[in-house]
């Protein structure tokens, strides 16, 4: 899945992507 | 790290040399979260060890419209707990050649 970014005014990259599956808390 | 609800992890390793090193931020309690959490995906961003601020990347981040205004202690301490950790490592550990 492409990863959708978005760039802040100040210039810094946030890059979002699908949380890593091993890392969520098991409900 | 206290347990904010917010996980903040490396990105990518840490050779220990590096001033900007890659993190990823997720909300894994999305109940701890005063406002609502926009996307919930991981935000992968760099952060500079040396000259940056964990609260002020927070703040970016609600003015990328990522979270709501009310969650920016949150999510700058749980940064900067990850931040603390890092550099705390990198006191105790001799750092790899490249």
């Amino acid at each position: 899945s492409s990863a959708a970014q978005v760039v802040h005014s100040a210039g810094r990259r946030f890059i979002v992507s699908p949380v890593p599956e091993s890392r969520l808390r098991e409900q | 790290a206290e347990d904010t609800g917010v996980r903040v992890e490396l990105a990518e390793e840490d050779d220990g040399l590096k001033t900007s090193i890659a993190l990823k931020l997720w909300v894994e309690d999305p109940r701890r979260l005063k406002g609502k959490y926009r996307d919930g995906g991981a935000i992968e961003f760099t952060f500079d060890l040396e000259k940056e601020v964990p609260e002020a990347v927070a703040q970016e981040m609600v003015e990328s419209g990522f979270f709501h205004e009310s969650d920016a202690k949150i999510v700058g301490k749980s940064i900067r707990d990850r931040v603390a950790l890092i550099k705390w490592r990198r006191e105790r550990t001799v750092p790899r050649a490249p």
